[in-house]
């Protein structure tokens, strides 16, 4: 529970707590600092080319295997698409971390792919792929 | 709290794959996919071949369900279907001129490979119909049955699926509705599909439905016929991790 302040301190506080800065001694800002990187969307993609495959498989010639990785840490900003609960577990965790885990960098938004091959009686065969690849990434 | 430490930044332990574990990767990645299998190489085509008509419409199809996904209108059919197949068919029979009447040509098409589990929302037969001058400048009838019992001593028994009509002139592909088979195809897994199509004239005669200018297996690979499902999953297939 907070404790409610006195009203000095809390006309104070309130000044001080305009600027982030203020808490980089007591809490872990990771808005890419020492180098890490935010949680966000990564580029990789799979070749079916280069597995083999475009014997049997006629398109696509490859798939967007994106993934989502990076920081997860509070304060988070807007980039990082942090639902509330995110933003609330985020903070707990600094408080308990052995109890709370951290807020995971999971994809938000996912798409579907299609593919075309050619099965085993050389019948072509179209099927779809829902939720297959990752279109936004954030802090949940 | 207290105690915050510096957390070094994760490092995925990276390694080499084994020839195994490679193959294996490839085969979770297919089922992932909904591949049944690791694709064997095919025969390349020889240079003079055409295109096939089967595949051409699939590659049609598949375009159009990538503008769905993008946010184009939805294609009919591929709205509702998460997988589609086509067919080529294996037999092709024909009762014409040798006969008498009612002239018919049957098609016969392996069902096997649709995987168990998948709910049929349409399904097509499409054959190529050039321009028939004989007889000239009239109107056709072109119904579709399905062939549910052969009997040696007298007429099959058939099933009615669909009904065309068109100008004996048109060019282009039809496109016969064969939906209504696919509750029989689906509890006799096992056995072929057959399809038997009529051609009818205004007065009501059969009419050798090559004569009408519809194309069968020895039309060019581009206007072969073929039949296309469209389906989908009753439900998402339980994987059990490797």
């Amino acid at each position: 529970a907070v404790r409610p302040l006195k009203r000095k301190r809390q006309l104070n506080k309130t000044n001080q707590m305009q600027h982030s800065n203020k808490h980089a001694g007591v809490f872990d800002d990771g808005h890419g600092s020492r180098g890490r990187d935010v949680c966000r969307r990564h580029e990789l993609y799979v070749s079916f080319r280069d597995l083999g495959w475009l014997d049997s498989v006629i398109a696509p010639q490859g798939y967007s295997a994106y993934y989502c990785a990076g920081e997860c840490n509070y304060p988070m900003n807007s980039s990082m698409n942090s639902t509330n609960h995110a933003n609330m577990q985020a903070l707990i965790h600094l408080t308990k971390p052995d109890v709370v885990p951290k807020v995971c960098c999971v994809p938000t938004e996912l798409s579907a792919i299609s593919v075309l091959y050619y099965d085993r009686s050389n019948n072509v065969i179209l099927r779809k792929e829902r939720n297959m690849v990752v279109q936004a990434c954030g802090c949940h | 709290g207290s105690g915050h430490r510096l957390r070094p930044p994760y490092v995925f332990p990276q390694r080499r794959l084994g020839i195994h574990e490679r193959r294996d990767m490839q085969r979770e990645i297919l089922a992932v996919l909904g591949l049944p299998e690791l694709p064997r190489p095919r025969a390349s085509p020889a240079a003079s071949r055409q295109p096939a008509s089967a595949p051409l419409f699939m590659l049609d199809l598949y375009h159009a369900m990538a503008d769905d996904d993008n946010g184009g209108p939805p294609p009919p059919h591929l709205g509702r279907s998460d997988l589609v197949m086509s067919f080529v068919n294996m037999v092709e029979r024909d009762r014409t001129l040798d006969y008498q009447e009612p002239h018919w040509k049957e098609f016969l098409f392996d069902l096997t490979q649709i995987p168990a589990g998948e709910a049929v929302t349409a399904a097509e037969f499409r054959i190529y119909k050039e321009p028939s001058t004989h007889p000239l400048n009239t109107t056709l009838h072109v119904s579709m049955f399905e062939v549910v019992q052969e009997h040696s001593n007298r007429e099959s028994d058939l099933f009615f699926l669909d009904l065309q009509t068109l100008r004996s002139g048109d060019e282009g592909w039809l496109v016969l509705d064969i939906t209504a088979a696919s509750d029989r195809w689906l509890l006799s897994h096992n056995k072929d599909l057959g399809l038997r199509l009529y051609v009818e004239t205004q007065d009501g005669h059969s009419m050798d439905p090559g004569l009408a200018g519809l194309l069968g297996q020895q039309a060019p690979r581009s206007r072969q016929p073929f039949m296309v499902g469209f389906f989908r999953a009753s439900q998402s297939p339980v994987r059990a991790p490797r």
